[in-house]
């Protein structure tokens, strides 16, 4: 009886986005915004959270049509990533003034 | 209210700048509201030290014992206030420079270049919203930045954005009544962003929001602060 071999470790040599149209763009976005990256694991790493950014780039597009979205700065950074490094309001919900005791403005006028 | 306004073509709102790697942005959000009240009070533009806040500012919220004012880890901006009208003032960027991590108080009382007498948070309706900020100077607000990591430009007006979940905070400099809807067919209403990832992000650093549904929670944290002369 013939024995299946199951494939456990990670192939870096043969990655399935190598060579595609992804890593293409990957590149060019390496280049325009001076990425640079220590190892060949970590290349092949973000490279995959690019890929990723990119289906969500195109998710965005479609959820929100009159902006334009598409590759950041941003591109390689998880959404977990991006979140820990480059936003810092705390208290989300809670935050808000009519939660909180400082004085809230009175109404202008504005009907005009 | 005028059918548009821009506090950037009046002079009272600095140079985008550059948070970097730190949770930072509540500090150039509470430093750009200062920076345009200033200019109003004295018709002088100043670029105020977002690390002063950085590294001194350990204020907490009233009601929401664990929001603290933490660095890089985060803060709000009305914390921002009150630990400035409590230190005395916030010194000028070029005293006190930004170098995006956590780092020794070096805050000196003799450097004050703008000192904070007041604030106010302003009420939910965006008209109101549009009011205070002809009537006060650019306005502090928070909002749900979700769809801001792949944003390149145009009015950003999302089939669906969280209100609730304020996860970041930026300047409101100004309003517009004609950014071209796709969807819509027409001219929709935005607001005018500052926001502090650099001029390579966004619209040379700036992000418009469409106006008067309370986007992406834009309408929900939005404060206003008062200055005195130093």
């Amino acid at each position: 009886e013939q024995e299946v071999i199951l494939q456990v470790t990670g192939n870096h040599h043969h990655h399935h986005l190598l060579g595609t149209a992804a890593e293409h763009q990957f590149n060019s976005f390496i280049q325009e915004y001076g990425k640079d990256y220590p190892t060949r694991a970590e290349y092949l790493h973000r490279l995959g959270i690019f890929a990723k950014n990119l289906l969500r780039a195109a998710e965005h597009q479609a959820m929100d049509p009159t902006a334009v979205h598409g590759v950041t700065q941003f591109s390689d950074l998880s959404q977990e990533e991006f979140e820990g490094m480059y936003m810092g309001v705390k208290g989300g919900a809670a935050a808000a003034p009519s939660e909180n005791e400082e004085v809230v403005a009175a109404e202008m006028e504005v009907g005009d | 209210l005028p059918e548009s306004f821009d506090w950037r073509e009046k002079g009272a709102v600095s140079d985008v700048k550059m948070q970097g790697t730190c949770g930072s942005c509540w500090a150039f959000s509470t430093t750009g509201a200062i920076e345009g009240a200033n200019f109003i009070a004295t018709g002088k533009l100043l670029n105020l030290s977002e690390q002063q806040l950085v590294d001194c500012d350990h204020a907490c919220d009233a009601t929401e014992k664990k929001a603290c004012d933490d660095g890089c880890s985060g803060g709000l901006m009305t914390n921002a206030y009150k630990y400035l009208i409590e230190a005395g003032g916030i010194e000028e960027e070029d005293a006190y420079p930004y170098t995006g991590k956590r780092g020794e108080c070096k805050f000196k009382s003799e450097k004050v270049a703008v000192k904070v007498s007041n604030f106010i948070t302003i009420p939910i309706e965006e008209n109101q919203i549009a009011a205070y900020l002809v009537n006060h100077g650019p306005l502090a607000v928070g909002l749900n930045a979700v769809f801001m990591q792949t944003y390149i430009g145009g009015v950003s007006c999302p089939l669906i954005c969280g209100k609730k979940w304020i996860n970041h905070g930026v300047l409101l400099v100004g309003y517009g009544s004609r950014g071209y809807s796709i969807l819509r067919f027409k001219n929709k209403p935005y607001w005018i962003i500052k926001n502090s990832w650099g001029k390579r992000w966004g619209e040379k650093g700036y992000y418009r929001l469409c106006r008067g549904h309370g986007m992406c929670g834009i309408n929900t944290m939005v404060s206003a602060v008062m200055t005195k002369a130093s």
